[in-house]
């Protein structure tokens, strides 16, 4: 859940 | 970056004289730009994700408000209002409304990325309208669009990589970077068919 993960991209 | 880069890079005062400042450009355009890099990168200092991701999040802030600034104040009297028409709320109010309704988290931090997500894939139609109603993109903002189109197509590469290698992916990312990249593809077209031919763009009046 890509929320759980910080956003890695531009 | 090389079109950011190439935008202020052509607007700066040192590099060109004022009444050569490149026209054509919307200012409304780059006001979104703007919004979009600083609603997305309010993460800039409490996430460090590497040396790279940091600096270029400056640079695109820091050359986007440049950009603004130049255009907007320094050069304000080569600015086209006529033509750079597009009313910006209609693109905003929904991004906004959008992002409340469809994210990752209601968090302030996640709504505004998502926001920015989603403004970043309508922020070049001021632009593209203003193109349509000129009639012509100079060379320079031709090579400009294409540089920012093809940032967000390369990154549609990057996710289907990230996808069968990370096993991750973003559908709020992808499906607008996706509306965003067919945005520009009527511009692509006309892009390598005519400005890489050493003509200039000039649409069916």
């Amino acid at each position: 859940d890509p929320s759980k993960e910080e956003h890695d991209e531009l | 970056a090389a079109g950011i880069g190439l935008l202020v890079g052509m607007n700066c005062p040192k590099a060109v004289k004022p009444r050569d400042v490149i026209t054509g450009i919307s200012g409304r355009s780059q006001i979104l730009f703007l919004v979009t890099y600083v609603a997305r990168y309010l993460d800039l200092l409490t996430n460090f994700v590497s040396v790279y991701n940091t600096a270029m999040k400056v640079f695109f802030i820091a050359a986007s408000a440049a950009t603004v600034y130049l255009m907007l104040f320094k050069f304000k009297a080569t600015y086209d209002h006529n033509h750079d028409t597009l009313r910006v709320e209609f693109l905003i109010a929904p991004c906004a409304l959008l992002a409340l309704v469809v994210n990752h988290d209601f968090t302030p931090l996640e709504i505004l990325w998502t926001f920015s997500i989603y403004l970043e894939s309508v922020a070049i139609l001021p632009q593209l309208f203003m193109v349509s109603k000129t009639g012509e993109a100079e060379t320079i903002t031709s090579h400009y669009l294409f540089a920012l189109g093809s940032y967000r197509a390369l990154y549609i590469l990057n996710w289907i990589y990230r996808y069968y290698f990370d096993n991750f992916f973003d559908l709020i990312a992808i499906v607008a970077g996706v509306v965003q990249t067919v945005l520009y593809c009527d511009f692509f077209y006309l892009y390598i068919t005519k400005v890489l031919k050493g003509k200039k763009i000039v649409l069916p009046a």
